[in-house]
């Protein structure tokens, strides 16, 4: 989610510290051309969640961390036969076809949810396994 | 050991160093992505003990895919060692949502004690998970080898608080003298004791006999207490399955 005191400058920002991909091709000067950014296709982005970075080996005894991706971009589906869109997916870009100007294009929604498995300590050192559902998102509508 | 790291995909990724304030706020959301309130703090977080090894072995064929699992299992009970992990666990483990051991905190001292011939075990269960169903519980005791090929039977009861010296038989096992390995009693039966009262302090009580029903002392027979090596002291694992669905609190 996003907060509303997120200005253009501090995205500009924020962008910089990012060397994602596609956004370094955007120039990131003061005019940033936000169409130009929403009507980038959408990408695929993978982001690693390391506990060891995070300072937990002492409690998380495994995994170290684990991967997971996201997207960002227009979202192509359901136009390209060959992409998987869900059922709101379709009726969202129906719905936007009718009124382009009050309803957006769908966003990406996830079609394919898997689990970890997370071994750590508690408080009182006893080890807890617990799988976590639908941690990781395996493929969206438009990947 | 880890797949990612050694497949280079690791490289692909963005990275940063965090910041003081970034890192305790990506802290926090992953903190509450698992579902929990605060960073545990554990005073000992050695996992060369027996029950975290235990765990490690859970986690490891969690891990290993469906098809994968058999072979695993095969080779894990073809090695000298016998291993931790049994058939029984593999299947609780495809049911459970949650699996939590529990190390043991008291013993009394048989040494010391030359007319006791029960050894009793404590267990703190305060931090059962609330609301969710316990499917069963293991008490797990390393058996070492003996020279005397007998056969006894080994009986653990559960040490009823409410009424002095009221025991309640839980589960009994045939051993041999020479058996050497990892012995599993079912608990399960606790659970009741558990749920009424999550602050609840489980005291266990093993009694080994001969046949001809005459009383001997448990380390007489090879089972390992609190004076054994780390990687053999008893345990209890227990497998709970989640009665509802984890939601993220707002905040």
């Amino acid at each position: 989610s996003t907060s509303g005191h997120w200005h253009q400058e501090d995205q500009a920002m924020e962008m910089k510290d990012y060397p994602l991909s596609n956004i370094t091709e955007i120039s990131m000067s003061s005019s940033l051309d936000e169409q130009h950014f929403l009507k980038q296709p959408c990408q695929k982005h993978e982001l690693y969640v390391s506990f060891r970075d995070l300072g937990w080996q002492d409690w998380i005894i495994a995994p170290e961390g684990y991967a997971a991706f996201y997207c960002d971009g227009e979202c192509a589906f359901p136009l390209n036969s060959y992409m998987n869109a869900t059922n709101h997916a379709i009726v969202q870009t129906l719905v936007h076809f009718i009124y382009p100007e009050i309803v957006p294009k769908p966003c990406c929604t996830p079609t394919e949810l898997q689990g970890i498995p997370v071994l750590y300590f508690d408080d009182n050192s006893n080890v807890l396994l617990k799988k976590y559902r639908n941690m990781v998102v395996k493929a969206c509508g438009c990947h | 050991s880890d797949p990612i790291l050694e497949h280079g995909i690791h490289s692909s990724f963005a990275q940063r160093k965090l910041r003081g304030r970034e890192r305790r706020e990506i802290q926090k959301e992953i903190l509450s992505v698992l579902g929990l309130s605060h960073r545990p703090r554990p005073h000992l977080h050695e996992k060369d003990t027996s029950a975290p090894m235990f765990m490690i072995d859970l986690y490891n064929l969690m891990n290993v895919q469906d098809e994968q699992m058999f072979s695993f299992f095969k080779h894990v009970h073809t090695d000298d060692e016998p291993s931790l992990v049994g058939h029984q666990e593999t299947y609780l483990l495809a049911d459970a949502d949650l699996v939590m051991s529990f190390a043991n905190l008291f013993e009394n001292d048989t040494e010391v004690c030359h007319q006791c011939y029960r050894k009793e075990l404590r267990f703190d269960l305060v931090d059962i998970p609330v609301g969710d169903q316990l499917t069963a519980a293991e008490l797990r005791i390393y058996k070492d080898q003996i020279p005397y090929n007998e056969t006894y039977q080994l009986s653990v009861y559960q040490v009823m608080e409410a009424y002095t010296n009221k025991l309640l038989k839980l589960d009994t096992q045939i051993i041999c003298g020479s058996d050497f390995g990892w012995l599993t009693l079912d608990v399960t039966e606790t659970s009741n004791a558990w749920v009424v009262n999550p602050k609840y302090s489980l005291a266990l009580q093993l009694m080994v006999e001969t046949m001809g029903n005459k009383s001997i002392q448990p380390r007489f027979v090879g089972l390992v207490g609190q004076s054994g090596p780390q990687e053999k002291q008893p345990f209890i694992v227990a497998f709970f399955k989640s009665k509802t669905i984890h939601l993220r609190r707002a905040r």
